[in-house]
């Protein structure tokens, strides 16, 4: 009884058996997204499975997308409050042509939330990469700057609607150099300070998780509404 | 594993045969987080002219089984699934993502005469 396996993947949108070297945690919004759905199948309740109500979105399929990009280790880093400077890349391969994005959330997750080292105020800056970047050629001059934002303190996570940015990216794939991510510490630089800086800055580095939670519509797998009261 | 149909029930009547299929068997343990499994029902059975009032069945299988009853040429109703649930998916692709997928009408729950 051969079990007609590449027929199950293709159903499940793959190719051929993922080998995972690990496996990666489970954010917790998509943990409670699937144990919510769990429960309503087991009772029977019915729902729509293309409406993500934690989400407030249309969708079936949500992906969460891990950033491939590099920290940059530069001498000269930009300014001189400049904390640190990562390539954030996200891999859109995997969605295929038929889905409509009805979302791209950038979740920065700085670190876990401590009440003992507050830390400095922060100013987070995103940019467009405009030009590939490759080996140890010097950083290409960031682009437009996408989102320019004051953090209280170097912890917890942040999130950024880029559903434009990803629309764009999907559409022309060659668009899709990453962003570039610059966290600048804000406020005066005494010695005091400077110890801080540095101790936050390694801190930051170590714990800094970027991540792309992505959710798109198959529209061969959500009937709309009115088409099932036809 | 096949899950034994109830004793009281005349095996050869259209019912829901349960089915689990154990995704460990297929070595997809590996990347499917959850669930651990995959129930694959089915439906198979008679569905006889005397029973098709009670067995779950649509008035097109009732008149469908009075005329193979006259005619044996035309097909018996047959043995259809009249209830399905969905399945949510978590599993982990190539690029180590993590993928939350939804699939209506999977699993059956009921079955009857159509």
């Amino acid at each position: 009884f051969q079990f007609q396996e590449y027929v199950f993947l293709e159903f499940l949108g793959l190719d051929k058996v993922p080998s995972p070297q690990t496996f990666q945690p489970v954010p917790s919004t998509l943990k409670k997204i699937f144990q919510d759905r769990e429960a309503a199948a087991t009772t029977g309740e019915s729902h729509d499975l293309c409406y993500i109500k934690d989400l407030s979105i249309r969708g079936n399929i949500l992906r969460l997308l891990l950033d491939q990009g590099l920290f940059l280790y530069s001498k000269k880093l930009s300014q001189a409050s400049s904390c640190l400077q990562k390539f954030l890349y996200f891999n859109l391969s995997a969605i295929k042509d038929k889905e409509q994005l009805t979302m791209a959330r950038l979740d920065l997750d700085l670190g876990p939330t401590t009440y003992y080292k507050l830390g400095p105020e922060l100013d987070l800056a995103l940019s467009f990469i405009q030009e590939p970047h490759v080996g140890n050629q010097p950083i290409p001059p960031p682009g437009k700057v996408l989102v320019l934002q004051s953090v209280r303190w170097p912890q917890g996570v942040i999130h950024f609607n880029l559903l434009d940015v990803a629309k764009d990216w999907n559409n022309n794939p060659k668009k899709n150099l990453g962003l570039l991510l610059e966290i600048l510490v804000k406020g005066n630089r005494d010695v005091g300070m400077n110890f801080q800086l540095q101790d936050t800055c390694a801190r930051l580095r170590h714990s800094l998780r970027a991540s792309l939670l992505v959710v798109t519509l198959h529209p061969e797998q959500c009937h709309s509404s009115s088409r099932k009261k036809r | 594993e096949a899950i034994p149909a109830p004793k009281a029930f005349c095996k050869n009547l259209c019912h829901r045969h349960q089915l689990f299929i154990n995704f460990r068997d297929l070595g997809w343990h590996k990347w499917i987080i959850a669930p651990k499994g995959f129930m694959a029902n089915y439906c198979h059975g008679e569905c006889p002219f005397s029973l098709t009032t009670s067995l779950n069945s649509s008035n097109y299988a009732f008149l469908q089984a009075l005329m193979h009853a006259v005619d044996p040429e035309v097909p018996q109703a047959v043995c259809i699934p009249t209830k399905l649930s969905p399945i949510s998916m978590l599993y982990q692709d190539n690029d180590d993502n993590v993928i939350l997928r939804h699939y209506e009408d999977m699993v059956v729950d009921e079955c009857g005469c159509g």
